[in-house]
């Protein structure tokens, strides 16, 4: 799980 | 949810309520940078975009709903206050906003093999909204240099985005040893934003923390 994480923040 | 996020995130959230409880109290927008304001707005609604199609959390999507709504709110109010002397809020936007877009449109995280326009319009929008936000404090920082007198809740204000800040940066740091999360992007963007407030910090030390009552 390294690259294209999802965007979880804000 | 890492222990660092919650912390910037609360942070981030304590910064709208002291900027309202500044204007709705206080009656006045003074020393408060309409510029910067509407730029964050701007990030707010470019990066948020995601609301429509992507459900993470209920946490997200509330805190995301109220940082728009609140940054409209506080543009809304701030912009139509009669008492507002805005004389000092001459930052040009332009310099900041054009080179955001543009970088935005080079380095982004699309994969146009991938998805479709839309989403790719949305990750250029996404990557815009970063650069903006790192450096949407700068009319802000430029009238906290000028005005005299600037009121301590608005250096609060300040002084919670910058803890906001650092604390995203400790939440990385986490993330990547124990997730191998890593957004480049938001990462070196966060560290520049984060150095800006490094410059207000020495400000909020001299006018604030100094000339606390002993």
């Amino acid at each position: 799980a390294s690259k294209a994480a999802a965007k979880d923040e804000l | 949810m890492n222990i660092f996020r919650f912390v910037g995130d609360m942070s981030h959230l304590a910064s709208f309520f002291l900027l309202l409880a500044k204007l709705i109290y206080t009656k006045s927008s003074t020393g408060v940078s309409l510029k910067t304001q509407a730029l964050y707005l701007t990030v707010f609604v470019c990066r948020y975009l995601d609301l429509l199609v992507a459900f993470v959390s209920w946490y997200n999507e509330l805190m995301k709903i109220f940082f728009i709504a609140a940054s409209a709110y506080i543009v809304y109010v701030v912009a139509t206050s009669t008492r507002n002397s805005n004389a000092s809020d001459t930052y040009r936007v332009e310099f900041l906003v054009i080179p955001a877009l543009v970088l935005a449109c080079f380095v982004n995280e699309t994969h146009w093999s991938k998805g479709g326009w839309s989403l790719n319009v949305m990750e250029i929008l996404w990557a815009f909204s970063i650069y903006l936000e790192a450096v949407a404090v700068l009319p802000q920082l430029k009238m906290l240099h000028q005005l005299e007198d600037t009121t301590n809740i608005t250096m609060h204000y300040m002084a919670s985005l910058g803890i906001y800040r650092a604390f995203y940066l400790l939440n990385w740091v986490y993330r990547l040893y124990y997730e191998g999360y890593w957004h480049p992007i938001a990462v070196v963007a966060g560290i520049v934003q984060t150095l800006l407030y490094a410059d207000f910090f020495i400000l909020y030390y001299q006018s604030v923390l100094l000339r606390l009552p002993s």
